[in-house]
């Protein structure tokens, strides 16, 4: 399994459509401070179907939404879809290609979709159990997110390691 | 008789001297359960040797150390149980030259096996990457992607 | 009428106004009170605009801008309050290649009325120094520092 | 007021006699990981009269005298001492020059001195009152720390700005 495309409108930093395709390898985002990368992050993280604001450096959850610019109007809408190749079946799903998008809008009305069919934030989060990207995880680092893993008490370790256990 | 996670600790442990030695070229590193009387709420200590000192608690090693220390944690996690992706974002920033390299070298050989998404400002990261994405803001607070080689990646890197 | 922390606060204020602005090339940044009753138990609350984009809540901000914002809260109290001497730990870690260059210029302008001993990576940096200061461990855990000069570094800078 | 000459024997790693002499302007210090940087800070922190091991990375006490390398033994004592140009008499003493050193034993016993003078540890503390050098200070910043100015509660800030005015 990994992931083929992402698309993005309206979150944080990417108020025009932006669309990006990954090599099943290994894959570099440069640019200079401020630009999106971490954004891009967060976008991930976000489709993936993280529940908290905090989790994605905001405090209300309308933070990620294009919230304009000097030169651009805030935008009403944040929009994140990704493309993931499952030939491998490792979501629990019969498709060779799974779509997951994700919209919030300002009125705080939020949509879910899987394979373009409307579902729950709990139906999303569910197709990852098991496959080793849970809360405590260890397969996304975020900025500065790297000495946690020294620096909690021993039990916070034991959990990150039973998560991958 | 060990519990579940006894056993997965052990494993664990092994995965870790192993790529500790191999990210560092030397020293040693372990991972063991707190002596309490209880093994199901013990936590977990970490003790390392840098090569060519003596061990030390985390807390003394350097920036760089603690670092490079947390690096070869993490993937001595995913070589025991593969994630189907890893997103890492500038966690190579504290490395020197020298250890920066060793990541580099140790990473792309991952990346057979595993996909990567690694945010970076350093040339030898870039230089492991299959594909390279420039992040920019030609318009003041809007994010613009495009696709670059890596001639092209001087004038974008920040 | 103003408590005696006021009054410091808003001279606080002017200077990181000022100190950002000069380090950013442009944007806006702001200290003030809390709106509480008790004005001697309010705490400080920062607002900081980036050149082009909104005012946002400094949690938004990426880590280069946030970084670069520290500094120049820092700087803008050394200048209001000279220290006799300021030591600087790789500060200039999250700085892409522009904020670098800005944050250099301005160190070595503060060099010419205060001290600072500065530990760095960066090349940027190094070239703003008077006297550079290379650590090594020729024999393992044990240091050794020698004076070098500029075209020295290049083999010793980690 | 500025550091002229700084002087460590079996702090840390500096199991060898070093000598330090300072620019009163700008100082670099550079060097791979792990040799010794930051231990150089840590130095000046402690000479300069530092209470608190945690704030040197320390557990114990002892952790600051050598402990030895697979080459080389452990050390019985650890010493840092510091010359200070006090020519504009920002130190309430009535030399140009002052030498400030902190000597640290295994067995638990402590010395410092102020121009080669026996004193304690609140004498030296007690110097540098009123100087903008105390312990919410922004005259030291030490790696890793420098997002604490934003990152804190607000009231932490308001107490930096009060130790500052
Ligand atoms: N809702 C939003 N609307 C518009 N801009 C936003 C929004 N949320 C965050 N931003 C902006 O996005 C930028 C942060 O981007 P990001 O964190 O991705 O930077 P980065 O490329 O990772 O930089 P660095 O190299 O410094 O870490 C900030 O300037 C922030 O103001
Ligand atoms: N009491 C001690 N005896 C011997 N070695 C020690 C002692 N305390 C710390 N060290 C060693 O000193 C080294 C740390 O040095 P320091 O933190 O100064 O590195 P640094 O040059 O700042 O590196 P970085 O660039 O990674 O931040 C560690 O390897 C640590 O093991
Ligand atoms: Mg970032
Ligand atoms: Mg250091």
């Amino acid at each position: 399994m990994h992931l083929k495309r992402l698309e993005i409108k309206g979150f944080k930093s990417f108020a025009d459509y932006t669309e990006i395709h990954l090599d099943p390898g290994m894959n570099i985002i440069v640019g200079p401070n401020g630009c999106g990368k971490s954004n891009v992050v967060d976008a991930i993280r976000w489709v993936l179907g993280e529940p908290n604001i905090r989790q994605l450096r905001g405090q209300r959850n309308e933070d990620i939404i294009f919230n304009g610019s000097d030169e651009k109007r805030p935008l009403g809408m944040a929009m994140v879809e990704i493309t993931i190749d499952n030939s491998n079946h490792v979501l629990p799903l019969d498709y060779n290609e799974v779509t997951l998008a994700r919209k919030y809008y300002r009125s705080g009305e939020s949509e879910f979709f899987i394979n373009r069919s409307p579902v729950r934030l709990k139906d999303i989060n569910q197709l990852f159990t098991g496959t080793g990207m849970g809360k405590q995880g260890y397969s996304i680092i975020g900025q500065g997110e790297l000495e946690t893993v020294l620096k909690g008490q021993p039990f916070d370790r034991r959990l990150m390691l039973e998560e991958a256990s | 008789m060990s519990t579940d996670f006894q056993q997965f600790l052990s494993l664990a442990d092994e995965s870790f001297q192993q790529t500790f030695r191999e990210i560092f070229g030397g020293g040693e590193a372990q991972l063991s359960l707190q002596q309490e009387e209880d093994p199901f709420t013990a936590g977990v200590e970490i003790m390392v040797k840098m090569p060519g000192k003596k061990a030390q608690s985390l807390n003394l090693l350097s920036g760089g150390e603690r670092a490079l220390t947390c690096i070869a944690f993490i993937f001595a996690l995913l070589r025991l149980r593969p994630a189907p992706f890893c997103l890492l974002d500038e966690i190579d920033a504290a490395l020197d030259q020298t250890n920066l390299v060793r990541f580099a070298h140790f990473i792309k050989n991952m990346a057979e096996s595993t996909q990567f998404i690694v945010i970076t400002h350093r040339q030898a990261t870039i230089e492991a990457g299959k594909k390279i994405y420039g992040v920019t803001m030609p318009q003041n607070g809007v994010s613009s992607v495009l696709s670059l080689t890596l001639p092209e990646v001087e004038s974008i890197a920040g």
